[in-house]
């Protein structure tokens, strides 16, 4: 599974 | 600067609706994760300015008494259902997690790409482009063209900076404006007010 993180741009 | 234009001027006109009410959709797609995470501070506030500007926008065009007189439905003819469609569908084919939210959020970057183009075709029937809307125009194509500078930096300076999807509609948005931005500086200079070619 990809690490995704958070989507933290705008 | 839109809201100002809308404000200052009482007058909406050669502002396509269809453009920002598609904005209006990305952003309530992508920042539904207000809910459930939190990045900064700096972060929520923008999302929630961002909410917050577009909906007053819509709002003005569609229901406000004398804003609404000046903007012309007959022009702004660009169909929602061919840019809404296509976004969907990739979203569904192309994203990094097959889960409700990733999706929406894969939708909303898809669709932020190509929801200029009705204000595009707008603007290339209109005679007398507003500096104000030119402007704007000329702004919100460079803010996202500026992100290819901040990605190209993170993805030097972060080990586990991989944004497909994010860097591919980037690119591809910020190329849309590329006629635009040529004919925009070309008038800024010659010092002439902004006429697209038909």
């Amino acid at each position: 599974d990809e690490d995704l993180g958070e989507h933290d741009e705008l | 600067v839109l809201l100002l234009k809308i404000r200052a001027t009482r007058s909406c006109r050669g502002i396509s609706l269809k453009t920002q009410e598609l904005y209006a959709l990305v952003f309530i797609c992508r920042y539904l994760d207000l809910f459930y995470s939190y990045i900064s501070l700096y972060n929520t506030v923008m999302k929630v300015t961002y909410l917050a500007t577009a909906f007053s926008i819509v709002r003005y065009m569609r229901f406000d008494k004398v804003v609404r007189q000046t903007y012309d439905k007959e022009q702004d003819t660009f169909r929602y259902i061919f840019l809404i469609a296509p976004c969907a569908l990739l979203a569904l084919v192309l994203n990094h997690r097959f889960s409700p939210t990733e999706v929406l959020w894969t939708f909303s970057i898809y669709l932020e790409a190509v929801a200029i183009l009705p204000q595009l075709v707008l603007m290339q029937r209109t005679q007398n482009i507003d500096n104000l809307t030119a402007n704007y125009v000329a702004l919100l194509g460079a803010y996202r063209g500026f992100y290819i500078l901040n990605w190209i930096y993170r993805f030097a300076t972060e080990k586990h900076y991989r944004q497909w999807i994010v860097w591919i509609s980037g690119v591809a948005q910020t190329a849309l404006y590329a006629d635009f931005f040529y004919y925009y500086a070309l008038c800024w200079k010659a010092n002439q007010r902004l006429q697209l070619p038909a």
